[in-house]
């Protein structure tokens, strides 16, 4: 479908992928912990996107996430807020962005 | 006005009233902040009630918050899920209930 498309190449394009809703308090959250790090990233506001319903329809079938946040790093889900964190204390993130970096 | 009303009544009726959303899980949190005391609340999801929206101005004409959780303890505004949790550690929310408890 045309809307996984755009999933995915927001995922593809993007070296850390943000699906958020700016109402949620836990999405701003996550969006502080990579601003922490000086991760620049790329968010999608779910909730002032057109079709933003059907695109977490879309990025449930993606993910298996039901909920937002939803983080993608180097292409790699992360998953939600609390895989996030979890993965930034082991220093999977970090580590992620590196490996990457020498092309 | 009839959703002011309204409003008032879940304040007053209610020892623990807590203006919720059933889809944020700060709102979840701050739910589970009364659980793990064993203090009984009473919520309202505002995203599963009718004239959500305008009970939400309501309570912001009345609290000046913007946001949900906002949180009442013996008709006592207490505030979101961070003062709340402040007031929690400070033993305050202990005293409210407390006070009350001998008529
Ligand atoms: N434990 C999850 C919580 C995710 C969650 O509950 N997200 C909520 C917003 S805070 C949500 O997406 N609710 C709407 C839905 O589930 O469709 C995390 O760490 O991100
Ligand atoms: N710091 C606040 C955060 C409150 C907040 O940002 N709430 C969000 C949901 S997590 C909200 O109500 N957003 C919708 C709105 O502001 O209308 C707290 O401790 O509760
Ligand atoms: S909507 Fe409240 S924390 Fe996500």
């Amino acid at each position: 479908k045309d809307l996984q498309f755009k999933i995915q190449a927001y995922i593809d394009k993007n070296t850390v992928m943000i699906f958020s809703n700016t109402a949620c308090s836990l999405s701003a959250k996550v969006k502080e912990l990579f601003k922490s790090m000086s991760i620049p990233y790329c968010s999608l506001e779910l909730d002032q996107t057109e079709d933003g319903q059907k695109l977490q329809d879309v990025l449930y079938e993606l993910t298996m996430e039901t909920s937002v946040p939803i983080v993608f790093v180097q292409q790699k889900q992360i998953g939600d807020y609390d895989k996030t964190l979890k993965a930034h204390k082991e220093g999977k993130i970090q580590k992620l962005l590196e490996t990457k970096g020498h092309d």
